[in-house]
């Protein structure tokens, strides 16, 4: 199942 | 990093560059809304807080530290350098009303009630809609230079390209955001119509004009 990514985007 | 992200990226910050070049190449800020690059400011200040208690690699922190100042740069320009030319009486959009809802949202609808959390989502919300009073300005006025079309272009480019970025991340890293991917596609839903006139009118070397 898909994990919430942590905030590693801009 | 996957191909989409990393032209997301590029386009967003050539956007940021092409608006700052041209407001200091033609000493001139007509035509820009300081209500969205005010809001811009805020996205960025309250997504990036994490600098202080986060590392993610040297790319993630050079460009949001490039970012932030990009963005506080802008609005030196407008609103002290180049005020006189700064376009006032047609940028009169509220933005309470966008931040006063992305603020209440971020309290009801977030991944954890902390408060770096509810800053990262209320940034989220608010950039989704940050770029309206920029569309307002453009649609009281009728008309927009090539350069703030350029501008536009690349800024809706940019999450376009996430929206490619999380599709990606989703079957080969098993990552997704549910908050980013929705706020995401608000954001790029609110270009489609700019799109489409930059892609039939300015590409062919004409003005962005509206329709009376």
């Amino acid at each position: 199942q898909p994990q919430q990514h942590p905030h590693d985007e801009l | 990093m996957n191909i989409f992200r990393l032209l997301g990226d590029l386009s967003h910050l050539l956007a940021i560059i092409i608006l700052l070049v041209k407001i200091w190449k033609t000493r001139s800020c007509a035509g820009i809304s300081g209500k969205s690059q005010i809001l811009f400011a805020v996205v960025y200040t309250s997504r990036y807080l994490d600098l202080i208690n986060a590392f993610i690699s040297p790319y993630n922190t050079i460009m949001k530290i490039v970012f932030l100042a990009a963005s506080y740069g802008t609005i030196y320009l407008m609103y002290m350098k180049f005020k006189a030319t700064y376009d006032v009486n047609h940028d009169t959009f509220r933005i309470e009303f966008l931040i006063a809802p992305a603020a209440v949202l971020a309290l009801i609808v977030n991944h954890a009630f902390e408060p770096l959390e509810i800053l990262w989502t209320f940034s989220i919300y608010l950039e989704s809609v940050a770029i309206l009073p920029q569309l307002f300005l453009v649609s009281k006025t009728g008309e927009a230079e090539s350069i703030t079309s350029h501008y536009l272009f690349m800024l809706g480019s940019y999450r376009a390209l996430y929206i490619f970025n999380w599709i990606y991340r989703y079957y080969a890293e098993n990552h997704y955001d549910l908050i980013a991917i929705v706020a995401g596609i608000v954001q790029t839903v609110l270009y489609c119509d700019f799109f489409y006139l930059y892609i039939t009118k300015v590409l062919k070397g004409k003005k962005l004009q509206l329709p009376a």
